[in-house]
């Protein structure tokens, strides 16, 4: 019983609206993928092929909650979407192609995608031909639910522009399927800025920043004046973070006054320092400490594992967050400052009553881009109180937290892909 | 792969591909509007579309009813050519989904984009003809964050770190290629 564009609404799938074409998407997160093997293309190897796939398939998994696996040895009729190439009458469809030119594919919604071998298909980058990418990116968008956009920059629009290297799937598009499927949730392990000194071709001395958010051995970019992340994120924390635990950490300090300028990670019992220069993990700094160092050395009073902290140089304190106590520890007089810990609670009063996130935080973050402090927990993040604002209001209690708010509204798009697409 | 038996391979048939009919005239223009939901088929209810008897009228006729074209009671095809008006709101409504210029004729322009290279999903899904054309307003995403410049005005003490005093640093958001991390390789 073959599938049609316009009529299919299989069994098997929910639709969320009768009748109306725009909302029908998949029930479920996971879905199944697979080149049948009547149907590779006689034009790139096999291997290509389903690079090409898992590539276009992991980009709509970077900007959609979907995850995406590809199967080659469940029951065909058990895989979510079949991927295959034909000329003329081809598969059992009921629309035969063309020939080369014109229609180089079709797709059913939450079915099928079919490629015309009869188009010489490409692989990235090559220049020439027709992306083979570009086009199942395309038809994986039908797959799942999107029509065609008339809209330039959309991946969704019926005509195929040649070959722009690096193509990628715009804000509007990302909106588009977060509408059929919501948008990207999750906790993170920790976020922070990494600051660097560089010199100018001047010689003057700038300091720059990458915002980074890891999930446990993975990490994304956020390029906050696009608001997303970096294409091509996540990518493992041992690619980027030499010498740092792969499985990732429990939080990131930066401790930034004149005459010190070290950057920590926090694992479970032990510390490294990171040697920007070098960007690796010291074994042995310039003051002779070797790492990793036990959290109680370096810090002593400060109990491990942490759930997380940062450094506030307003006051030179590192606040470390353990369960609903916070610990202040001073970098000049290396102890806990007296009458720590706190309740969390305490040091950071809720601004609204019961608006707080009371403990076991997953992420302090100092942000450079929103000169503030937030902290989040699951997938809600509290504000702390700025100087400003404190300055205009000085009744309020210092360190107050705002009323929280979701995570993917003031950060977007940063989602998950299956682990066995996360190493591209 | 290609079956071949020569050790030189000289017995695959490279045929050429066979390339896919031009749009050329209005009679395939109106094809490929009608395949990409500009056009709305002619509306056959399912039990008419064969070759068959039908009883109309109390007169028993043999009539054979083909897609696309008006069927007359004698059978005699007649030209739908005279759904002009039809032709011309398909093109016009294919020009501007397009962006050319809505003349409602077959130009060069429309004969152009209609043999371009495209995706075989019609452009116009729902049967109630409803165009999907993209309403979004457009609005850009705000970029929050131009170079943030980091000003601490704290009344710290003694200067206990760079940003303490009242000298700015200008911390800049870097996304240019100079930042260290390494990118996925695409």
């Amino acid at each position: 019983q073959k599938r049609h564009l316009l009529t299919l609404l299989s069994k098997r799938r929910s639709k969320q609206e009768a009748g109306n074409l725009r909302q029908i998407a998949f029930s479920k997160q996971l879905l199944k993928w697979r080149l049948i093997g009547e149907g590779y293309s006689s034009q790139l190897s096999i291997d290509d092929q389903r690079y090409i796939f898992k590539l276009a398939f992991r980009m709509w998994s970077e900007v959609s909650p979907l995850d995406f696996v590809e199967d080659v040895h469940s029951p065909l009729a058990e895989i979510d979407i079949r991927l295959g190439f034909g000329t003329g009458r081809h598969l059992g469809c009921t629309q035969a192609f063309d020939g080369a030119g014109q229609e180089f594919a079709h797709a059913w919604f939450l079915g099928d995608i079919h490629f015309d071998d009869d188009e010489h298909f490409t692989a990235p980058n090559t220049g020439y031909g027709i992306s083979l990418l570009k086009v199942a990116v395309h038809e994986i968008g039908h797959v799942l639910g999107l029509p065609h956009i008339f809209r330039p920059g959309s991946i969704m629009q019926p005509s195929y522009l040649p070959q722009d290297t690096g193509f990628e799937i715009d804000w509007l598009d990302r909106k588009a399927i977060q509408k059929l499927y919501g948008g990207c949730r999750g906790h993170f392990s920790t976020v922070f800025d990494w600051i660097r000194k560089e010199r100018t071709p001047y010689g003057e001395v700038v300091v720059r920043f990458n915002t980074y958010f890891m999930r446990g051995g993975w990490y994304w970019m956020y390029e906050n004046r696009n608001n997303r992340t970096r294409y091509g994120d996540p990518v493992a924390v041992q690619m980027g973070w030499h010498g740092v635990p792969s499985n990732g950490v429990d939080a990131y300090v930066h401790v930034w006054t004149w005459t010190t300028d070290a950057a920590y990670f926090f694992k479970g019992t032990q510390y490294w320092r990171y040697d920007g220069e070098n960007d690796e993990a010291f074994t042995e700094d310039s003051e002779g400490c070797r790492y990793p160092r036990l959290i109680s050395e370096g810090f002593p009073g400060v109990p491990s594992p942490i759930d997380t902290a940062f450094y506030d140089r307003r006051d030179s304190l590192i606040y470390f967050f353990k369960g609903k106590d916070v610990y202040a520890f001073h970098v000049g007089t290396h102890a806990v400052v007296s009458g720590y810990p706190k309740k969390i609670r305490e040091a950071f009063p809720a601004l609204v009553p019961g608006d707080h996130p009371v403990g076991h935080l997953d992420a302090a973050y100092l942000s450079y881009t929103h000169n503030a402090v937030f902290l989040l927990k699951g997938t809600r993040f509290w504000r702390l109180l700025g100087t400003r604002e404190q300055r205009l209001k000085p009744s309020l209690p210092r360190n107050s937290l705002l009323p929280g708010k979701e995570v993917d509204q003031q950060w977007f798009d940063i989602c998950d892909v299956h682990k066995t697409n996360l190493k591209m | 792969e290609k079956i071949f038996h020569n050790r030189d391979h000289s017995d695959v048939d490279v045929h050429a591909p066979h390339h896919a009919e031009l749009i050329v005239d209005t009679d395939t223009a109106r094809q490929f509007l009608s395949k990409y939901g500009f056009l709305k088929p002619l509306r056959l209810d399912e039990s008419q579309s064969k070759e068959a008897d039908y009883i109309l009228g109390g007169e028993r006729l043999h009539m054979r009813i083909q897609e696309g074209r008006s069927a007359s009671r004698t059978g005699i095809e007649t030209d739908v050519s005279a759904n002009i008006p039809d032709l011309i709101s398909g093109l016009r409504q294919f020009q501007v989904m397009s962006g050319l210029p809505e003349t409602g004729v077959f130009d060069d322009a429309t004969k152009a984009a209609m043999n371009k290279p495209r995706c075989g999903v019609p452009d116009r899904l729902s049967p109630t003809g409803s165009s999907v054309k993209d309403n979004s307003t457009g609005s850009s995403v705000k970029d929050n964050s131009t170079g943030s410049s980091v000003k601490d005005n704290s009344t710290g003490s003694a200067p206990a770190d760079p940003v303490a005093s009242n000298a700015t640093i200008n911390i800049t958001d870097d996304q240019s290629d100079r930042n260290l991390k390494p990118a996925s390789p695409r």
